[in-house]
């Protein structure tokens, strides 16, 4: 279904987001 | 007890909730935080996911004929294109400030898990208004009612189909209602297999599973128990009153069982006790 594939693309991109934001926080702690 | 009700939710939405978790724990543990990478390409890329899912959503809507998911859809998309904008506004932020407190609370209740309030519904709203997870969660979930809503509707065909038992008092009429009842009730033992297949809570499918078998082992039965009342009926024998009971106890249990089929269908992970109960 196109919904669950555009739903994925988000996820997808918002997983990008998160980690990159994730990795610059890890470093600190 | 699964926070996902069915697998592919859990597979869309379970990895970033993870990984908001992380982001928020190490948040916490370090409150000042470190320097913040720009941001702007990633959120940038879930905006335009975004606007293809706005798009795509309000595609679906304009075509399906499911009311409540044309009701549902766009109140979701609202909520996943405001929570992209409260990351948009997050990274924006940060590039001006990468140490900027605000800016991380920002991007982390933009991004944050819906497992929480998954968990515990009714908390704290206001705090996971503009959360991604949370607008794609409540986005999934319409969709998959409305999917849910499809399966239901077979089911009801099938019951319809089986109102018609008590109608058919020759056997032309056992044929020509066989052969109605076949692909109907073929049609909804397949979706309903898929279904089971498709959730994640353990209980929910064994019910499921466990319906469909009583529907496939009556299925035989009643068409025997109409045969015999169709039998009795024609030789006249003192069968009659007998194998009609037969017939309409065989209806009703199978009956039963749809309607458990179309109850249990509808629930979620979170109506568990109600289910044991």
């Amino acid at each position: 279904e196109q919904i669950l594939e555009a739903a994925k693309s988000i996820m997808n991109a918002a997983s990008a987001l998160i980690k990159g934001a994730t990795a610059a926080q890890k470093e600190l702690v | 007890m699964p926070v996902f009700h069915t697998k592919t939710i859990e597979s869309i939405l379970e990895p970033v909730a993870q990984q908001v978790s992380r982001l928020v724990i190490l948040h916490e543990e370090a409150e000042d935080g470190n320097l913040m990478p720009d941001l702007s390409r990633p959120v940038q890329a879930v905006k335009i996911a975004v606007d293809n899912l706005i798009k795509v959503g309000n595609e679906t809507c304009s075509v399906s004929n499911d009311d409540l998911l044309r009701k549902d859809l766009p109140v979701a998309l609202r909520r996943v294109e405001q929570s992209s904008m409260f990351l948009i506004d997050a990274a924006s932020l940060l590039k001006q400030d990468p140490y900027s407190v605000e800016g991380r609370k920002m991007l982390i209740e933009g991004a944050r898990a819906s497992k929480v309030q998954a968990i515990v519904p009714f908390i704290k709203k206001s705090r996971i208004r503009h959360c991604i997870l949370q607008g794609v969660s409540a986005l999934l979930l319409a969709f998959d009612e409305s999917e849910v809503r499809k399966i239901i509707e077979i089911c009801r065909d099938v019951l319809e189909q089986l109102a018609l038992v008590e109608s058919v008092e020759l056997i032309e009429q056992l044929v020509a209602f066989v052969k109605n009842l076949s692909p109907i009730l073929s049609r909804m033992t397949k979706e309903v297999d898929l279904r089971e297949k498709e959730l994640t809570h353990q209980i929910h499918r064994q019910l499921l599973s466990r319906l469909l078998e009583q529907v496939k082992n009556l299925t035989p039965a009643l068409i025997s128990g109409m045969k015999v009342y169709i039998t009795a009926k024609m030789t006249g024998g003192h069968t009659i009153v007998e194998s009609q009971e037969n017939r309409d106890f065989i209806i009703g249990k199978l009956s039963d069982e749809i309607h458990e089929i179309i109850r249990i269908l509808q629930l979620t992970a979170f109506d568990d006790e109600e289910t044991w109960e």
